[in-house]
């Protein structure tokens, strides 16, 4: 059974608290504002009323037992500095700190958080990314290894995947075709299905339209980027 | 050349903007105080100072041009909902709105957002999920189809990939293996290095401590699931 300390329920705090019990965790949330204690009190494992820059209540509460800390209080920077560094102190495995901006997540990390998190940045950077390469996705799944998920490449249309040999000329596995499948609905219109083909096989063709799934080495992306 | 409005310079919304001036695209800003259109004016394509609630001045910015709008006003609801409803009748293509909460999006989403994000409630989740499963990962790849991540489960040690029929047992095709090789650093301690082998083939065996990375339909996932 996995156990979390949650420090502070603002709106991220009581969502991780939430999202954790959801899936099972027990959370033992600190909070110092006792009209936030009141409105979670019965929503997750534990929730105590107390001042978490006070290293004895931490203490009294068994902190050092969790598996994980996650400090989620933005507006005091210099509690969240503190709290970090006693929870450092108590031992405690991992601790996940929200930070306000990079000079707040260097001084945390400097204290002993081992993760920063900016909800907003890294939403924000994992929006953009789909917003400038709508048709060309990118994973590491690996050091030097990705998948990628392309529309399929002029130059391979119309063509089956043993004519395209994907591993000799690009190292490339491909995983799954998925394709659009028209078919006329009630009221005599044509619209798509999606049907995906995993694995395809030598005898598969690729259509305009398909998008393909493939894993390659980390130097074989550019070249599938630029086909887009 | 890809470009785009953001409406309201707070941090998700400006964060965003840099995200994507700095992968090639144009942003055209539109925020109402003139001091944060002071402090970002040379930061981005375009930064203009407005109103984005007042139509003629959308419609004299040449808004119903862009790829996307993307709308972070947050405190002020009612603006961003009013907007969002000015961005659809200006016929935008895609208009993406920041929400407060639960109530907020639906009515968004009423008046023509496509999406709806919650940066503080979607990163909770995000962190939540890989708290308590740290030795299990899950991507849905298309529907019905998951790319999974998992700590060798012991039923499959020592065994080799032949011996355990992954695609005939459990319709899954492994995608790559990563595995911890151990070697003699300089002063004579044992260290370990990551070798991922990609992909694998019969003869490869599987040891303690080795991550698989697999492809299986959605309805084999609790299996591997419950393996770790
Ligand atoms: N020393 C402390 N000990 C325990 N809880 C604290 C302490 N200081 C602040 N908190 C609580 O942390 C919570 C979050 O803090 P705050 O609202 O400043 O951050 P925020 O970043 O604005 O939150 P949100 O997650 O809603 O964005 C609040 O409920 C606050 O009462
Ligand atoms: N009608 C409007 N037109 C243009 N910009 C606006 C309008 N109303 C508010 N803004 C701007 O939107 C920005 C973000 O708004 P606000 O600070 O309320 O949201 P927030 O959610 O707190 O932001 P953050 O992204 O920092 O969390 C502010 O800079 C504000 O001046």
């Amino acid at each position: 059974m996995r156990s979390f300390a949650v420090i502070g329920l603002g709106e991220f705090g009581a969502s991780i608290a939430s999202y954790i019990e959801e899936e099972g965790g027990e959370v033992i949330a600190i909070e110092i504002d006792p009209e936030k204690v009141r409105n979670y009190e019965n929503e997750f494992t534990s929730v105590v009323e107390a001042d978490a820059t006070d290293i004895e209540a931490l203490r009294d509460l068994g902190i050092s037992d969790v598996d994980a800390a996650i400090v989620s209080i933005g507006t005091n920077m210099g509690a969240s500095i503190l709290i970090t560094l006693l929870l450092k102190e108590l031992k405690v495995p991992l601790i996940i700190v929200k930070a306000m901006n990079q000079l707040h997540g260097k001084v945390l990390k400097k204290v002993g958080a081992n993760s920063i998190v900016f909800p907003e940045k890294d939403m924000a950077k994992n929006i953009a990314w789909r917003l400038m390469w709508p048709d060309y996705k990118e994973l590491e799944l690996a050091p030097g290894l990705c998948m990628i998920e392309i529309s399929a490449p002029k130059s391979f249309i119309n063509k089956n995947l043993g004519l395209l040999e994907l591993r000799k000329n690009y190292d490339a596995n491909i995983i799954a075709i998925k394709k659009k499948v028209p078919y006329i609905t009630e009221d005599q219109q044509t619209d798509y299905k999606e049907k995906t083909i995993a694995p395809p096989n030598a005898d598969t063709s690729i259509d305009e339209g398909d998008t393909l799934i493939l894993v390659c080495p980390q130097d074989k992306v550019e070249k599938f980027k630029n086909m887009t």
